[in-house]
């Protein structure tokens, strides 16, 4: 369709959109359980997205390709030359 | 190095945008890059069309996905100038590309870097004071739940599918981390940014890096 892929499916249950809050909830407090000591580490809860599953989270909004790219190679510093001028 | 750095205390980043339910992160990304680095080169900060690049880039698919790569490719090939959002607003859908005349004013690149810095993120850290805001793909699956705080367990950097912009870098606090520019409004996360820990390539910031030249 002309939109993300989201509207393909068609509009979404309100048992859809129950279930995938209730799995949101779940999800957050495992995430937040696993490192409850680290101060500054990521807080994870209920924001825009909490009402969709995943998998439509990521068939609507991560559609960036991945490609492999070169590895970055520091220019190797010009060997000096024994006389010591540098050109 | 700084300790800390962003370009957003230069001036030089638009607000945050949001792309709605249109997988457009790739354009986002690049047109983001675009506006900073003319920014940088003094001209005036102003939201660039990416509603353009959706519908342009004909190597891409617009809101079903695309590569920032590809995108990149495109601008530097075509030379296509990208126009002011307000004269090609973004829409959230696909539509059918608008020509603009030679003539008519618009913001070209002069050229592109791509590069993985994985293991060298303090090398990426150089980049972005040299050439400006940078382009990332990251694994943002976990970013779905994601309020605030230094995103560094979660998140591997496995298959990446998201593009987002690193204005900068924060290493003043016990646990350093890039400054990244998300485009899912300024509701989501930290203003619409998201804090990454920096080393480790968490998430997977550090493998695809592209820089724009203007």
């Amino acid at each position: 369709g002309p939109g993300a892929t989201f509207t393909r499916t068609g509009p979404r249950s309100r048992e859809r959109q129950e279930a995938a809050f209730r799995e949101s909830l779940n999800r957050h407090q495992y995430l937040n359980s696993l490192f409850p000591s680290e101060n500054s580490s990521a807080v994870y809860g209920i924001n825009q997205f909490s009402y969709l599953f995943p998998e439509e989270f990521k068939a609507i909004y991560l559609r960036s390709k991945p490609f492999a790219f070169p590895k970055y190679e520091a220019e190797v510093p010009e060997p000096i030359p024994m006389d010591g001028n540098i050109s | 190095l700084p300790l800390r750095f962003d370009w957003r205390d230069k001036h030089v980043v638009t607000l945050v945008r949001n792309q709605q339910a249109c997988g457009g992160c790739w354009a986002f990304s690049v047109v983001g890059a675009v506006e900073s680095a003319y920014a940088i080169k003094g001209k005036p900060l102003e939201d660039l069309s990416v509603q353009q690049v959706i519908d342009c880039s004909y190597s891409n698919y617009g809101c079903n996905g695309g590569s920032t790569l590809s995108a990149l490719n495109w601008l530097n090939k075509t030379q296509v100038k990208l126009v002011r959002d307000s004269e090609y607003p973004f829409k959230a859908q696909n539509g059918l590309c608008h020509y603009f005349s030679d003539s008519h004013s618009g913001f070209s690149i002069k050229g592109y870097s791509v590069h993985d810095f994985s293991d060298q993120e303090d090398k990426m850290a150089k980049a972005l004071l040299t050439f400006g805001p940078l382009v990332g793909i990251v694994d943002a699956v976990s970013w779905q739940d994601y309020l605030g705080g230094i995103i560094q367990h979660h998140c591997s950097s496995g298959e990446a599918n998201h593009a987002v912009i690193i204005t900068g870098f924060d290493k003043t606090g016990s646990t350093p981390y890039w400054i990244v520019r998300n485009s899912w409004g300024s509701s989501w996360g930290v203003d619409g940014y998201a804090h990454v820990k920096m080393g480790g390539n968490i998430c997977g910031i550090a493998d695809s890096v592209s820089a724009v030249f203007v």
